[in-house]
């Protein structure tokens, strides 16, 4: 059941960013929370950054996961 | 090392911004 909710907390959070449903986040769907997060434009790059560990521009919800699995546990889990 | 420096500040980052997805969606009834 943990796992079922974290499924969806991480679902939500990736809605909260893809604005459009478009199934994937791109640099200017990030800097669009700028303002509606306490983060600087330049952090939210920071987070868009990190978070597309493959650098193409495009943060699946798969990448969205294990940042936040490693926010929640401290590393990434494959 | 450099890189452990930024990798911590990228840490913060994320944990900051996650943070902030968690107070925004539980923080208002």
């Amino acid at each position: 059941r943990g796992h079922r909710t974290m499924l969806e907390k991480t679902h939500d959070f990736f809605q909260t960013c893809d604005i459009e449903d478009k199934g994937f986040i791109t640099r200017r769907d990030m800097q669009r929370l700028h303002g509606e997060l306490p983060l600087s434009a330049e952090e939210l790059e920071n987070v868009f950054d990190t978070l597309d560990s493959d650098g193409n521009g495009y943060l699946t919800l798969e990448e969205f996961s294990l940042g936040f699995s490693e926010f929640l546990f401290g590393r990434r889990i494959s | 090392d450099p890189n452990m420096k930024g990798a911590a500040a990228n840490e913060g980052v994320l944990a900051n911004f996650f943070n902030s997805l968690l107070s925004k969606k539980t923080g208002s009834p």
